[in-house]
């Protein structure tokens, strides 16, 4: 455990707490992508199996019970408790375009070809590209209210960070994922056009509002 | 190796 990491852990635990409290708060999930909602729990799910198979720490039990709770729950909220508030005509993506071909990468590119690695390395993949109904949406209304940008803010800087820690794991302990790594990098990249107007916009008090 | 076993990030 490094600085960077433990700051991108914290960061991803601000993106999910950020995202709960509005929509609890508000009583509404207007702006947010339950699509993209679905992807990381599908993401957590996959990837946490090892939970049954593999103690690492309290730490790292701990986090990844919360992030499979907070994402399951966020997935109940939208599309059960505040269903009503739900904005699914402008949330349009077409998930099945993220998750064969990251299906089929998996099956393709992993460090072993056994059930546990290929549903780790499966969630690597979609977990980079996850985000995009929520992009998606933003920029097909045009605009985000402050919290969301905040919740957005959060979440991409979080595997902004992981990159700093892999470039420190890389040089002090010799360890690498490429996997990870090469996913990571892409998550990361496609935030950077949404990076842009957050700083550019949301910081000066401004609302995240697209170009027309 | 990378396997399962080994990864301890989130």
């Amino acid at each position: 455990m490094n600085i960077f990491r433990l700051a991108g852990d914290l960061s991803h635990l601000a993106a999910i707490i950020i995202l709960l409290i509005k929509i609890w708060k508000t009583r509404s999930c207007a702006g947010i992508s339950g699509r993209s909602q679905v992807l990381f729990a599908i993401v957590f799910i996959t990837r946490y199996l090892d939970l049954f198979t593999n103690f690492i720490s309290a730490y790292n039990t701990a986090m990844k019970v919360f992030f499979l709770g907070s994402s399951i729950g966020t997935v109940y909220l939208m599309y059960l408790k505040f269903k009503a508030t739900y904005d699914h005509n402008h949330d349009t993506f077409r998930i099945e375009f993220l998750l064969l071909p990251t299906a089929l990468l998996s099956l393709v590119l992993n460090h072993e070809f056994s059930v546990m690695e290929i549903l780790w390395t499966f969630s690597i993949y979609l977990e980079s590209v996850a985000i995009l109904p929520q992009l998606f949406m933003v920029s097909k209304t045009g605009e985000a209210e402050s919290i969301t940008s905040h919740y957005l803010f959060a979440l991409g800087s979080y595997r902004g960070l992981y990159i700093l820690n892999w470039i420190y794991r890389y040089y002090f302990e010799g360890f690498y994922d490429i996997i990870a790594i090469v996913a990571g990098c892409v998550q990361t990249i496609l935030y950077c056009d949404f990076f842009y107007l957050y700083i550019t916009k949301v910081l000066k008090g401004k609302k995240l509002q697209l170009p027309a | 190796c990378h396997c399962s076993s080994e990864k301890d990030e989130l």
